[in-house]
């Protein structure tokens, strides 16, 4: 909108639009919209509009406690949950990678026992990033090979444990449970674990985004996000969504497929693309 | 449920022998807000509850239809007709062997569908060969090889290559030699904004001529659906869309804004993780799954 504007209901219209392409969602898009509202009459340039609602969107953002991923009390284990083919694997690699950088010992494990080739692909990110990893090759229950990942984790002092678990989708009942199973094998090796579980979303997702998180934190505790695929054109908008009404902190943003293309949650910048 | 919702909208409403501009106010507006939900691009919606509306005003209401139940029936009717009708039958005569590429962003079920379609094709009588031809995640080669094996269909050995042009080479050549008489290629998922590999894919469809060019689309796919088919589509020119996880929750609005923008038909829907978790599209079954 190039410019001054009146704020009026013509501009609202247009700012709904705007809200709405990014996957904000409905709700949340009305939430920011009837703020803007209150100042009706006013005249605002197309920059000053901009960065308000950039303010906006940060706002609710910031509105969620980012707790630091602990890392200082040894194991820390880390639970990696999603839908189908949002980046969990390749989101492992590069987490491995992130922490191996750090001077940690990595310890992945394979629990996705279920699809074709997902074994051998968690080996070569293990093997790219440096970690080492613990595979169970004929089990079909992840349950199974979480089990040996946590006795090795004590007998060999790895530092982080991450779990790599297949795909699923968050309406079906059988793979949540089996979710759940995993982590309750955890939680009974290890009492204060899984330390965080990372719910995947990949930024294209529109707001069924909502439904996976709710379904995940209900039925598996998720405690962060991680928002991938953002290199894209999609904006992730939906992330704002979930903020808003599940408190669900975003801890990292997959910007590639390379190893090194994980950077940290920074709300500021998330709200400047999102409103580009 | 919408159409709860549209009802009561006209409930409020008096003597409304036909469906004026006034008493559909607040019905467009909730079918507005219910494709917003179900994902349909803004844009998309814009359009298609302005067509809604023409169609609609002035339309006598129907024998046994009250005026929200007439605009149901027209919403209805304007979604199935734009998500392109039922799936025409594939005809094999125009290409031997019958090239089909899949292509696609990131992680929305490619290589999972092209065993599904050549497990589908087997049962027609199809001899399919699949051919892998993304060199670049690890273990996609292994992974399609692994679902061949699970159907018994022939996949062209591809580990030591690391062009794909030159595996299509060497996959037609095969093809021709072993008598199969359809390709079916999966190619790596990429970004529609990564020119490099948009140009891949362009080179790829100039050495096989394909006779179909497949949008492997993700059910739960938001606003940027138009964007992304879009450029797809502009630079392949696509001969259908399959839309994947449907076995979810997520409306599919995607599935509307992708008909819309791409002129391609909706051809099969993925219903699951199984090679036989697979069937045509039907219209009528998506388009009453978006309007909720
Ligand atoms: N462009 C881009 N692609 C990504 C990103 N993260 C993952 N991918 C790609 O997305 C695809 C799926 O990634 P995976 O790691 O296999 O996803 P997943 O969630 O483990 O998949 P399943 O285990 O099958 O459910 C791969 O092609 C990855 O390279 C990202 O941040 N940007
Ligand atoms: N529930 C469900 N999962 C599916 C469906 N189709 C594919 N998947 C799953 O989605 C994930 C990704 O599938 P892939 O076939 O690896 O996707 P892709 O498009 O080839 O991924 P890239 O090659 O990395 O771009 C896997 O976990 C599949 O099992 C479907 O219809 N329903
Ligand atoms: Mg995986
Ligand atoms: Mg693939």
């Amino acid at each position: 909108f190039p410019g001054l504007r009146k704020i009026d209901e013509s501009l609202l219209e247009e700012l709904e639009e705007i809200l709405i392409s990014t996957d904000l969602g409905f709700p949340t898009t009305q939430m920011i919209l009837e703020k803007i509202r209150k100042n009706k009459g006013q005249d605002l340039d197309a920059v000053t509009l901009k960065k308000r609602l950039q303010a906006e969107i940060e706002a609710i953002l910031n509105q969620v406690p980012r707790p630091v991923i602990p890392l200082d009390e040894a194991p820390s284990i880390f639970l990696v949950v999603g839908v189908n083919g949002v980046g969990k694997t390749t989101t492992i690699g590069k987490l491995a990678h992130h922490w191996k950088e750090q001077g940690k010992r990595v310890l992945i494990c394979a629990a996705d026992t279920f699809r074709a080739a997902a074994r051998e692909q968690l080996e070569v990110w293990s093997k790219r990033a440096g970690a080492d990893i613990e595979i169970k090759e004929n089990s079909n229950d992840p349950a199974a090979v979480v089990y040996d990942a946590l006795e090795r984790v004590k007998a060999e002092k790895q530092d982080i444990l991450i779990i790599d678990t297949a795909g699923r989708l968050h309406n079906n009942p059988n793979l949540m449970n089996e979710l759940a199973k995993v982590k309750r094998v955890i939680t009974r090796e290890f009492p204060n674990g899984p330390h965080r579980v990372f719910l995947i979303l990949d930024a294209i997702t529109g707001q069924n985004a909502l439904q996976q998180a709710k379904q995940f934190v209900e039925k598996v505790g998720v405690t962060d996000l991680v928002i991938t695929k953002l290199d894209g054109t999609a904006k992730g908008g939906v992330a704002v969504a979930i903020a808003n009404e599940l408190s669900l902190p975003i801890q990292f943003i997959g910007v590639g497929e390379q190893m090194d293309q994980l950077l940290p949650f920074d709300a500021a910048s998330f709200s400047e693309s999102l409103i580009g | 449920q919408l159409s709860n919702k549209i009802q009561d909208t006209f409930r409020k409403l008096t003597g409304k022998a036909k469906l004026s501009e006034e008493n559909m106010q607040d019905a467009l507006a909730e079918i507005r807000r219910a494709l917003l939900e179900a994902d349909v691009n803004f844009k998309v919606v814009k359009t298609f509850i302005e067509q809604v509306k023409q169609k609609a005003l002035g339309q006598d209401v129907l024998r046994g239809l009250d005026p929200g139940q007439q605009l149901v029936k027209i919403v209805h009717g304007g979604l199935v007709e734009l998500l392109g009708g039922q799936a025409r039958e594939i005809d094999f005569s125009r290409q031997k062997p019958y090239v089909i590429m899949v292509v696609g962003l990131q992680g929305t079920g490619k290589t999972t569908t092209c065993g599904k379609l050549a497990n589908y094709l087997a049962k027609k009588g199809k001899k399919p060969l699949l051919v892998p031809c993304d060199v670049y995640r690890p273990a996609a080669i292994l992974q399609l090889q692994t679902v061949g094996a699970g159907i018994d269909v022939p996949v062209f050995d591809s580990t030591n290559l690391n062009k794909p042009l030159e595996i299509v080479d060497r996959a037609l050549a095969q093809a021709k030699k072993d008598q199969q008489d359809v390709l079916i290629v999966d190619t790596a998922g990429r970004l529609h904004i990564d020119d490099t590999l948009m140009d891949e894919l362009k080179q790829l469809k100039a050495k096989l001529n394909p006779s179909e060019i497949f949008f492997v689309a993700d059910a739960m796919t938001g606003q940027d659906a138009v964007t992304s088919a879009g450029a797809f589509h502009q630079a392949l020119e696509l001969s259908g869309v399959i839309m994947t996880k449907l076995d979810g929750d997520a409306r599919g609005g995607a599935a509307l804004s992708i008909s819309e923008v791409t002129g391609a038909r909706l051809r099969f829907v993925g219903l699951g993780e199984k090679v036989d978790d697979f069937e045509p599209f039907h219209p009528d079954r998506m388009a009453g799954r978006i309007l909720g």
